[in-house]
């Protein structure tokens, strides 16, 4: 199983559809501050099922909603996809590629798709379990966790060691 | 569940040191475990020495080698279990150009099971990528894509 | 005291704006006080918007902004009271080459009535720099200096 | 009043004497990760009164005394000497030059001095009150305290706030 491609719309600062071909190696993620880097990582992290408004950076999750800017309206949904190719059948679903979608309407409503098709994300997280994927894996790193994995504070490092068995 | 936990975490301790003497060419690195005599209570310490220094506790690392530790802890974990994919969000910004290096190369080494998403403004890391993503704002506050080829 | 404070207050506020924006080139910057109405009780809000966006919060701010906006408030404060020196380990590492070189342009300026000690590993602020010291460990564990004229 | 140079001998990963000479403008340190740049930031911390282990990244305050290595023994001293220009007068002292020194010895037993004569920490602090130089002064800053000057805890940008009152 490999990520295939991420699709935006709608979530932070990208009122316009993007897609990110995730193909296989290092793919670099490169621009001047704050025009959006980091948000990709978000995006990633909210479709997973991320719940923590302080990681997204956050006060409410409707800040995840494209807010507007001088020029344009403010949207009305976030949407975002993790497309995986499952060839090697790795994922206990029977399709050859799966695609996880979160929604969130500014009404305060939000819905998890897997293949196009409302699920809970109970059965998101259940298609991942074992595979070291989530909102919370040890996957997503940035400089201020550095401090925290090497912290006085153990209870994080344990969560790594026992996530990994 | 417990020979599960012993079983992995043997497997990080090798995993760390591995990786450790490799990013910083040498020096001893160690996981211990303290506080209890069984593994799923005890706390468990890390201890990193660079070459021919003569360090005990990892609170006196400086900012780079801190980096540099946490990096080959984590790569450690994944020589037991790879990550499908990993996303690494500036964390080569305190390394000083030798270290980058050494970082990328390791990279390249893990790409082959792991999928990476690097987020970074050090030319030499992006020289190292397969693919690169530009993201700017022509239009302040909206973001896209450019997608730069870079082979 | 009080009227000290808000003297110093005033000062601080015009300051913030002032280097905000020039560091910014545009964008919206504002020191607020809430919560109460006596100055030396009030909570001191900050609010800082870069050029055409709709933002509110600093928490949505990005890495390289945040950066950008701490030290807006750091110089704004040497406008009311010039510190006779100032060191600064690294901040210049989450900015672009941008960034860096405007930051590196406002050290110059106000390098006039403070003395600064900076530590870098970006090439663009060595350039900027009127004098560099290297440190180096020929020994592992000793640090020597290694004087490298610049001029 | 300016910063003339910084003398360090036995502090941290210094085990022998070195003078950095200030000057006006802007001084660059640079050098490999872990080869002791932050570790003359901590000096100067040291040598102003700063108390805290912790701020100093130690356990014990005897972790700032060079600890020896693989091929040299430990010493049993740290010293540290800022000598300033006081040509202005700023400092309420009639010398053209002011010294400050802090030492420690292994014993626990620690110094300060001005102008090599023994005084307290307090006449230190009373010498540079008013100048906006202190061990905890807004004047030596690094990333983490970005997050600091910028968070929800207002507290620290009180402080900020009224030490330049
Ligand atoms: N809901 C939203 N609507 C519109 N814009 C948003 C929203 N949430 C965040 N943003 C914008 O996203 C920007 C931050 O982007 P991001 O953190 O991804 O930058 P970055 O590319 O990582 O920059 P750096 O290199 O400094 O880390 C902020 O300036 C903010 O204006
Ligand atoms: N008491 C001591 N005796 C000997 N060495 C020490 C002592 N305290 C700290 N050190 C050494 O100092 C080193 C850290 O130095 P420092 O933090 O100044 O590095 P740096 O140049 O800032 O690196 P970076 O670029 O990674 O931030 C550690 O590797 C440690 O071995
Ligand atoms: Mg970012
Ligand atoms: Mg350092």
């Amino acid at each position: 199983m490999y990520l295939s491609r991420l699709e935006i719309f709608g979530f932070k600062s990208f009122p316009q559809k993007i897609t990110i071909e995730a193909g296989s190696g290092v793919t670099a993620i490169v621009g001047p501050n704050g025009c959006g880097k980091t948000n990709v990582v978000d995006a990633i992290r909210w479709c997973l099922g991320e719940q923590s408004t302080k990681t997204l950076r956050s006060e409410k999750m409707e800040d995840v909603i494209f807010n507007g800017t001088k020029g344009e309206k403010p949207l009305s949904m976030a949407e975002v996809s993790l497309i995986f190719s499952n060839e090697d059948g790795q994922l206990a679903v029977e399709y050859n590629e799966v695609s996880i979608t979160r929604r969130l309407f500014r009404s305060g409503e939000s819905e998890y798709l897997m293949n196009n098709r409302t699920c809970r994300l109970k059965d998101i997280t259940d298609l991942f379990l074992n595979t070291g994927l989530g909102a919370d894996s040890y996957s997503m790193i940035e400089p201020k966790m550095i401090e925290t994995i090497l912290s006085e504070d153990r209870t994080i490092r344990r969560s790594l060691f026992e996530e990994a068995a | 569940a417990r020979a599960m936990f012993l079983e992995t975490l043997e497997g990080i301790k090798k995993g760390f040191v591995q990786i450790f003497q490799r990013l910083f060419i040498g020096g001893e690195a160690e996981i211990r475990l303290s506080g209890s005599e069984d593994p799923l209570e005890a706390e468990i310490d890390i201890l990193a020495t660079p070459e021919g220094k003569s360090m005990k506790s990892i609170t006196l690392l400086s900012g780079g080698e801190k980096t540099l530790t946490a990096t080959a802890l984590l790569f450690g974990i994944y020589l037991v279990k790879p990550a499908p994919f990993c996303v690494l969000d500036e964390i080569d910004a305190p390394l000083d150009d030798a270290n980058v290096q050494r970082f990328c190369k390791m990279l390249k080494d893990f790409s082959v099971s792991t999928q990476f998403m690097v987020i970074t403004h050090n030319k030499r890391t992006m020289e190292a990528a397969d693919r690169l993503y530009g993201v700017t704002m022509e239009q302040p506050g909206i973001s896209k894509l450019v997608s730069v080829k870079f082979d």
